[in-house]
């Protein structure tokens, strides 16, 4: 799976998610990438792009929860991030990448690694796997 | 506001043996995609228009599981799948079962754009790629000899699906004949970690 999620200089945040899925799936397979709320969601608080096993991230509603945790109880970005990897996905299972509207990265995993890199207007980049 | 800012990932559930060389090339891979989003978030472009431009880019590598490199279904064919969300409007564009179309994410970005509908499925997806004259490749362009060595070791090694590729021989710290035995004593979904490497 591969993933983005961007928040531009305006404010406007976005994501996008695509995958082949699991290696060796049924034909038919329907995974967490292209469910909006679950593998992927953006809003006007932040933007959300998920990886990993697909039937954990749909039971999680991973992205959406991100969301809704900043929306509804006000926590920042990687408070969010934290609490979703945390409380609400299955040991092992994935990881997700996020931005808020506010310019902040954010993201989190509990595989065992991730391949993931960040950027931000004031200089910061970052590229990495592991914890 | 905070300025503009992106992430990207390329897939979670990494081999701990992952040869230095293997890192080193995705790293690599991320790090140019980040460099074609940070260009184009310099120039002042959106972020939707942003977030399609650096998945397309991911898409096209092989080293990653999308677009080209894609994982086999059971059947070793490719079944692909993308979503993207703009924030604005909470705009969504999904796409599920694609076989043929090069770049999903453009796909799905034309469902939000062009069509009255969210999320297309399958024959449906694939007529409306035609429809809207999007670059469409034969099946076999996505399969790679990796992604067929790594269904074939996914076959042998257990039956249930796989949620990341198994690594091939002398590439990832297994082997095909050896794929359960290399057990660091780590399990994921029941099965030695040894034999997971990257999504």
């Amino acid at each position: 799976t591969v993933g983005c999620a961007v928040v531009d200089s305006q404010g406007w945040c976005a994501a996008a998610t695509s995958t082949g899925g699991l290696m060796n799936k049924m034909t038919g397979r329907i995974g967490d990438s292209p469910l909006i709320g679950a593998g992927t969601y953006a809003c006007n608080l932040c933007a959300v792009s998920c990886t990993g096993e697909g039937e954990a991230i749909i039971r999680g509603t991973l992205a959406r929860d991100v969301a809704a945790l900043m929306e509804y109880k006000g926590l920042g970005l990687q408070e969010a991030v934290d609490y979703v990897i945390n409380e609400r996905l299955d040991e092992g299972k994935a990881g997700l990448i996020a931005v808020s509207n506010r310019g902040e990265v954010a993201y989190g995993f509990n595989t065992i690694g991730m391949f993931r890199g960040s950027a931000t207007e004031n200089g910061f980049m970052e590229v990495g796997i592991w914890e | 506001m905070g300025g503009w800012a992106i992430t990207i990932h390329g897939g979670a559930g990494v081999d701990p043996n992952l040869p230095m060389e293997r890192q080193e090339q995705a790293k690599a891979v991320l790090g140019r995609c980040l460099e074609i989003g940070i260009a184009a978030l310099r120039s002042g472009a959106a972020a939707v228009d942003v977030a399609e431009l650096v998945v397309r880019e991911l898409e096209t590598d092989p080293v990653f599981n999308s677009g080209r490199g894609s994982a086999l279904t059971a059947l070793g064919t490719v079944e692909m799948e993308a979503s993207i969300m703009d924030g604005r409007h909470r705009r969504i564009g999904a796409v599920s079962g694609l076989s043929t179309v090069k770049n999903p994410v453009s796909l799905a970005r034309l469902v939000m754009d062009k069509s009255p509908h969210s999320y297309l499925a399958f024959s449906g997806a694939e007529d409306f790629a035609r429809a809207q004259g999007v670059e469409t490749v034969d099946n076999s362009y996505f399969i790679t000899e990796e992604n067929v060595g790594m269904l074939k070791l996914a076959k042998e090694a257990n039956s249930i699906l796989f949620d990341y590729r198994v690594p091939l021989e002398n590439t990832c710290g297994t082997s095909a004949g050896s794929v359960v035995t290399m057990d660091s004593g780590m399990q994921m979904n029941g099965l030695p970690i040894s034999i997971y490497a990257p999504e």
